[in-house]
């Protein structure tokens, strides 16, 4: 870690970055039932998607004291949220799940982290 | 995060920013990188939404999130969210959600919702500021025409200020994840570095290649960072590039 200020250098030659930088170009084809849309996403993805997960189920259960209880919230009750979710989010979710392999609860919890944990 | 709208001497505006995520959850020993932000780079990736095979809009995201953090709708607007952490936060709005009080949106669905039905940047900035959440936010919304850029400060249940980009000083607004009318947390500027390196920058010469630099130069470029975007609404271009802050380098 550096804690140090800010030197004042702004960089100025990092652009254009390396060719390891580019990131895939996918198409969500939204004329396809909502379940399907993230068919190819969830099938190509499933194993780090599931990877990624597991280790923000370790972090959220190591919160003292209601570590646990999130977690159980999460494999029972999460799950009950998703058709609660206005259209076509609910069915996009469940397609995600059904494709990948992945728990329904789990799922919910990777799509709502960003904003649900901003405390 | 950090998130820029700029506009060059003819006018025309561009949008860039830093996705940061993953403070305090976990350190990877062997990467020396916070263990989620390592994990979330493999999984970055360009989507195309399209209907009838035409382009509705474009987000950088990760693999398997469907909601929108950072997306373009070509000819209409550019638009990114940054987290605004509040002690009524979004685990306020889940709770909600669960007790059965499902009025408000989910933020990252209000983003795609809007790149997905605004056919003006006035009719997006109106529904990403009237809109209730369930998580507090800034909306950063960048349209195709001059001076139309702004930052959206929300809390759940109303707009706690519309900050726009001729107020800012001029040819850019930035944000970070603090209120722009506040000082930033001393420990967690990027602000400071981010106006500095625009202003040496200047509107003269003000590129996308400009904005990435920027969004280069440390602290902005952190090890929370993921990527960086860079997106133009009137062109619709999208340009996604991950990011890793290479030692020594800031932990946020």
């Amino acid at each position: 870690f550096v804690l140090k200020p800010f030197d004042g250098k702004c960089v100025t030659d990092a652009y254009p970055p390396k060719s390891s930088t580019t990131v895939p170009n996918l198409t969500i084809n939204l004329d396809l039932p909502a379940h399907d849309r993230w068919k190819e996403v969830a099938i190509k993805y499933k194993d780090s998607m599931k990877s990624l997960i597991g280790d923000l189920k370790k972090l959220v259960g190591s919160v003292p004291v209601v570590g646990d209880l999130i977690i159980k919230i999460i494999d029972n009750e999460f799950e009950k949220i998703i058709p609660t979710l206005p259209a076509p989010y609910a069915d996009e979710l469940l397609g995600m799940a059904d494709y990948s392999g992945i728990n329904r609860g789990e799922i919910l919890l990777y799509n709502i982290f960003y904003e649900v944990f901003t405390v | 995060c950090t998130s820029i709208i700029a506009e060059d001497k003819n006018g025309e505006l561009f949008h860039a920013r830093n996705l940061d995520f993953g403070l305090f959850m976990g350190w990877d020993l062997k990467k020396n990188d916070w263990a989620i932000t390592e994990a979330l780079r493999p999984m970055i990736m360009n989507l195309d939404f399209q209907k009838n095979n035409k382009t509705v809009f474009k987000s950088a995201s990760f693999a398997g999130y469907i909601g929108v953090l950072s997306g373009v709708k070509p000819g209409v607007i550019s638009l990114t969210l940054n987290e605004r952490f509040q002690l009524k936060g979004g685990f306020i709005g889940i709770i909600q959600w669960l007790l059965g009080q499902r009025t408000a949106k989910w933020s990252s669905f209000l983003t795609r919702d809007t790149l997905t039905s605004a056919t003006s940047y006035q009719m997006a900035k109106t529904e990403l500021s009237k809109t209730e959440l369930l998580a507090p936010v800034y909306f950063i919304l960048g349209g195709t025409k001059s001076k139309e850029g702004c930052v959206i400060t929300r809390s759940l249940n109303k707009t706690d200020n519309i900050w726009e980009m001729s107020a800012a000083g001029g040819w850019y607004i930035l944000e970070t994840n603090y209120d722009h009318w506040l000082p930033p947390l001393f420990i967690d500027d990027r602000r400071t570095p981010a106006t500095l390196c625009m202003n040496e920058l200047t509107q003269n010469n003000l590129t996308m290649a400009g904005l990435y630099n920027v969004l280069s130069t440390k602290p902005v470029l952190n090890k929370l960072t993921t990527y960086t975007a860079l997106m133009q609404a009137k062109s619709g271009s999208l340009e996604t590039h991950i990011q890793k802050c290479p030692d020594p380098c800031w932990p946020w």
